[in-house]
């Protein structure tokens, strides 16, 4: 698969 | 030579608040392949501890290498770091440059 477009993987901790 | 040679440090997060109080972006096979700081919460332990930056690279959580870790597996690592009783802080390694040391 293509590389994802990390600006829509953001996690809160 | 060596004035902009990519430095890392290990800051220690004591978990001072109920929270971590970060959020990351990035992750293997993704245009940020390690993980990067883009939130510091108010409040939060990291923001007490006062050392961590926004725009931060974690290269590694109490010792374990994120590279090559994809957001959703370092997401994981951190979040079970914060929770776990057997310590009670947080050590990560940190690059201020962008870049995989």
């Amino acid at each position: 698969s293509p590389p994802k477009d990390y600006e829509d993987e953001v996690t809160f901790f | 030579p060596g004035l902009l040679e990519p430095t890392s440090t290990v800051v220690r997060v004591q978990k001072s608040a109920t929270t971590l109080g970060i959020a990351i972006e990035g992750g293997a096979n993704t245009r940020q392949p390690l993980p990067r700081i883009v939130t510091i919460q108010r409040g939060g332990s990291a923001h007490n501890c006062g050392q961590l930056k926004v725009g931060q690279v974690l290269l590694e959580v109490n010792g374990l290498s994120l590279r090559g870790r994809e957001h959703r597996d370092a997401a994981r690592i951190i979040a079970q770091a914060f929770k776990t009783k057997d310590r009670d802080y947080v050590d990560f390694r940190v690059s201020d440059y962008n870049v995989a040391l």
